[in-house]
């Protein structure tokens, strides 16, 4: 299995909706 | 050659060799800081961490590394076991003794939480990949490693409470530990245990947990550890942020909506935020790829990649390459492990990028590294993602470098040994 780590996450917004079953990704949260 | 620059300005981070060099002191970002439910999100080992002082040694970065791989195994070793795989060779991973003192897969973040009445202050790593939260606990009846907080003690809160073995919550322990709970004198016990032999015996019970002064949680489920023993370095115990009933997000789920964010800082000296709850910012501008199918049924975020882009070219990869191994998205390890045909695909398209500078020795489990130290800007291509959902996500310069030193600037990531894995 492939991981997206957390050295690649660094200044993104990482949003994680449980309910809604999805992850969300953003640039501008960070800033 | 105005359209070739204006090419490279796109496709390329243009930077000063001495930005890559991390400051030891600490700057904290505002942004988050004032939000509802927002935590201040640091590195355990940067400047702006509490945790580092001299009473806790931190790791060097070859240490951090092969931590990594420690628990890059467990996360293969869990889902394999989960999803029923055959191709798992549980004898090809590493196994890392835990040691007092150090650090479990030590690219984590801590946050600061509070518990029990009157309040204590503990800064717990935060992970994604797990999902009991747990602290160390006075007495200590069997042992606690070093931490730098005063280690709870739940005989001086008037909150705090044991979980009894006949409660139906003691038996939500096996899915959220992998470990059925035992029983001492009536009392609920749990045990939980990593991928490096790093584990936690105690308590289950409850307490009040205080995120932020107006988010209070009553009955919260906890570890109590009484047995601790591992790579946590100082911090006071985990924050399990997983998808199972018993973590954080499932238990404060009524006011949050089962909804949380983070920024992880770009260097160690930086701060970053843990927030719970939907915010303006986690709805607007966020990009939403769906959870992957290969991990329903287990704790982890899967997601679908479709592909890599490296300087504005997409990587000639079969989708296949992929959705045959799938993939995790996880808080608490630091290199993004790639299918080995993805990541020779990413490393010659990087090095193709970077013919101009000399190559040197890899560095631990990083392969393609380089002098940069006769250089005062550098060049880097832009490195951007493809999720399932049309998600396109383009890094940032820090996610895409890890800098031991200048003499030696590496591509931040690494091939799994099998292709479905």
């Amino acid at each position: 299995v492939g991981i997206f780590g957390n050295v690649q996450q660094r200044r993104l917004e990482v949003v994680y909706d449980v309910a809604g079953g999805r992850v969300g990704f953003g640039s501008a949260g960070c800033t | 050659p105005r359209e070739l620059e204006s090419e490279h300005l796109t496709h390329m981070h243009t930077l000063d060799v001495s930005s890559l060099i991390p400051s030891t002191t600490c700057s904290p970002s505002t942004k988050g800081s004032n939000k509802r439910a927002s935590l201040t999100v640091v590195d355990k080992h940067g400047p702006c961490s509490q945790l580092n002082h001299d009473k806790v040694k931190a790791p060097t970065m070859t240490e951090i590394l092969e931590q990594d791989q420690s628990r890059v195994n467990s996360i293969h070793a869990r889902l394999s076991k989960k999803l029923g795989l055959n191709g798992f060779h549980a004898s090809k991973a590493t196994t890392i003794p835990a040691k007092s003192g150090s650090t479990i897969g030590s690219g984590n973040y801590v946050v600061t939480i509070g518990l029990g009445t009157p309040k204590r202050d503990l800064t717990l790593m935060f992970d994604t990949g797990s999902d009991l939260t747990w602290t160390q606990c006075k007495p200590c009846l069997k042992s606690c490693y070093q931490q730098k907080e005063p280690t709870f003690d739940p005989s001086k809160s008037s909150t705090y409470s044991n979980i009894s073995c006949s409660s139906s919550v003691c038996s939500k322990l096996s899915s959220a530990t992998g470990n059925s709970p035992r029983c001492s004198s009536s009392t609920c016990v749990y045990a939980i245990q990593y991928g490096d032999q790093s584990f936690s015996v105690g308590f289950f019970s409850k307490e009040k947990l205080t995120l932020t002064s107006k988010d209070v949680f009553n009955n919260f489920l906890f570890g109590c550890g009484e047995n601790n023993q591992g790579l946590f370095s100082g911090a006071a115990g985990l924050l399990g942020l997983g998808r199972d009933p018993l973590s954080l997000i499932q238990q404060t789920g009524t006011k949050y909506n089962r909804v949380f964010s983070y920024c992880l800082p770009s260097t160690s000296s930086a701060t970053g935020h843990l927030t719970f709850g939907k915010t303006a910012s986690s709805s607007g501008a966020i990009k939403f790829t769906p959870l992957s199918k290969l991990t329903e049924g287990t704790s982890f975020y899967g997601l679908d990649i479709l592909g890599i882009t490296v300087g504005g070219k997409k990587l000639s990869i079969a989708t296949s390459v992929f959705s045959n191994a799938g993939a995790v998205i996880d808080s608490g390890t630091v290199i993004t492990r790639l299918p080995p045909d993805a990541y020779s695909a990413l490393k010659a398209a990087f090095k193709v990028a970077m013919k101009s500078y000399p190559l040197t020795s890899g560095y631990s489990l990083l392969d393609t590294c380089y002098d940069l130290s006769k250089y005062k800007t550098v060049s880097i291509p832009k490195i951007s993602f493809s999720f399932s959902g049309n998600v396109n996500v383009d890094l940032d310069v820090s996610g895409i470098i890890l800098v031991p030193k200048i003499s030696q600037v590496c591509l931040a990531f690494a091939g799994n040994s099998e292709d479905d894995s």
